[in-house]
């Protein structure tokens, strides 16, 4: 463990909290993509699949159990709670899941490290979490309006993987054979996702305005 | 750790 990917789980793990907070203290998820996070949950469903057969640490295995647990929850309070339902905006969170998961199911079955079932859905996993944002950050787009929450949480997001680019460049300098192109260019391309988000956000916060993404 | 040293990430 380095202090990069310390920052970095600490930044997920944060970001996941501020939207479940949000969420159930204001019972809305106004700017929400609902798609977004049934990404994410099958994200971490499939990259966690060794929960239970491969122990690793106790830290390990109680963050993997609050990232499945709150991106479970967050799911469940948009399809399900009687009132954070109504805030739900389907019409405008019309992302298809499957221009994503196609794509990335496929690319997981031809580019992985090591054919077996669970190195191909953790492949999988590795590139779905890289364009999950994309419903997000369409939704943010259309709506225009960003509630700094939401602008928060999609920051802190494109933050945790930028620190875990940060965790690879050190563990690569001081591990033997610590290569995993897979996971670089994943967690690149899912960096570089943000940046956009990253500049209007940076511009809004420097000239102390409303967040607002172009069309 | 198993099946490499990035199943340690999470």
């Amino acid at each position: 463990m380095n202090i990069f990917r310390l920052a970095g789980d600490m930044t997920h793990l944060f970001s996941v909290l501020v939207l479940l907070l949000k969420i159930h203290t204001i019972k809305s998820c106004a700017g929400i993509s609902l798609k977004t996070q049934e990404l994410y949950a099958l994200v971490f469903t499939t990259r966690y699949l060794d929960i239970f057969t491969d122990f690793i640490s106790l830290y390990n295995t109680v963050m993997k159990l609050i990232f499945l647990g709150s991106s479970f929850s967050i799911v469940w309070y948009i399809r399900r709670h009687k009132i954070v339902r109504r805030s739900y905006d389907k019409d405008q969170d019309t992302f298809r899941h499957y221009f994503l998961v196609i794509p990335c199911l496929v690319l997981a079955v031809f580019i992985n490290h090591k054919f077996t079932f669970k190195e191909v859905m953790w492949t999988f996993s590795l590139y779905l979490e890289a364009v999950a944002i994309l419903p997000q950050l369409v939704l943010l787009q259309r709506t225009r309006n960003i509630d700094n929450l939401t602008g928060q949480y999609v920051f802190l997001l494109g933050a945790y993987r930028a620190l875990y680019i940060l965790n690879w460049i050190y563990r690569h300098f001081t591990e033997p054979h610590y290569v995993h192109w897979i996971t670089w260019i994943a967690g690149v391309v899912q960096t570089l996702l943000y940046a956009d988000f990253f500049y209007y956000y940076f511009q809004s916060w420097k000239n102390n305005e409303k967040l607002q993404l172009p069309a | 750790a198993p099946g490499g040293v990035h199943k340690d990430e999470l």
